[in-house]
């Protein structure tokens, strides 16, 4: 683009890394510490005899936590506090679990098809008390094939920065913003691709998974109305408020 | 209504 120099591409580069870095909740090398110990036999049986709305609980909080590092993320996104406080909701209402998955790929073991969950690492089936198998098998599919991508830190990084500033998010009330700093963003991770020789079919990838993403939001969001439909107290009194508002 | 969220938002980044 001729109004966005190569320096300023740099400089956003840098930025979003360091915001990623500073908010990833954990670190490679912490994970590396946990030497991908995974859950033993017994372990599983006791998260799959857990009641369904325990599990549900459990799994609220974890995703909440999560969300928690996503938000502190956005916020050090250049341009993204100066957006109108509608449109900071409206883009983390709709991006902050989408980013979650994103961030998955760090913390999933693609050799064990495991994931780091409650101190070890869990296979699909220690989820099987939320009866959602179809969608946690999607979220480790997708999982695994963001990992077959390879992409460094500053890459994801930039990645979800992008997804982030979806411009086509309902209700934004400053489209035009949201749509300068998402262009901005994606110049910068092209620009990123570029100087760390990746091949050119990495931004097209990318491009699908953007996709994958809204549907897996979508079904999850489905399978939370299943699930309050039954237990609308549960939700009402033990899931974390944060959670209620971003999916409520 | 996003009372949470709009909380996180206004704390100053860390």
């Amino acid at each position: 683009s001729p109004t966005t120099s190569m320096a300023e591409l740099d400089h956003l580069v840098q930025v979003i890394s360091k915001s990623h870095l500073e908010t990833c909740q954990y670190l490679r090398e912490e994970l590396q510490q946990m030497s991908w110990q995974n859950f033993l036999q017994d372990e599983v049986e006791s998260y799959q005899s857990k009641p369904r709305e325990v599990m549900w609980q459990l799994c609220a909080v974890k995703i909440t936590e999560a969300i928690q590092y996503v938000v502190e993320f956005a916020k050090r996104i250049d341009g993204f506090m100066d957006l109108c406080q509608n449109d900071q909701i409206v883009l983390l209402k709709a991006g902050s679990l989408e980013v979650v998955f994103v961030r998955m790929c760090r913390v999933f073991d693609s050799q064990n098809n495991t994931v780091y969950f409650d101190g070890k690492f869990a296979g699909p089936e220690v989820f099987k008390a939320l009866g959602c198998d179809d969608l946690i098998t999607s979220v480790f599919d997708f999982a695994k094939s963001m990992c077959s991508l390879h992409l460094s830190e500053d890459e994801l990084a930039l990645f979800s920065a992008f997804i982030l500033l979806s411009a086509d998010r309902t209700w934004l009330q400053e489209k035009l913003q949201v749509e300068k700093l998402q262009q901005k963003t994606q110049l910068a991770l092209q620009h990123l691709l570029q100087k760390n020789q990746r091949e050119d079919g990495v931004l097209n990838k990318l491009r699908f998974k953007v996709s994958a993403l809204r549907s897996l939001c979508s079904r999850h969001t489905e399978k939370l109305s299943a699930f309050r439909a039954v237990y609308p107290d549960i939700v009402r009194t033990h899931f974390p408020p944060l959670y209620k508002e971003l999916f409520g | 209504k996003h009372k949470i969220l709009h909380q996180l938002l206004q704390n100053s980044t860390s």
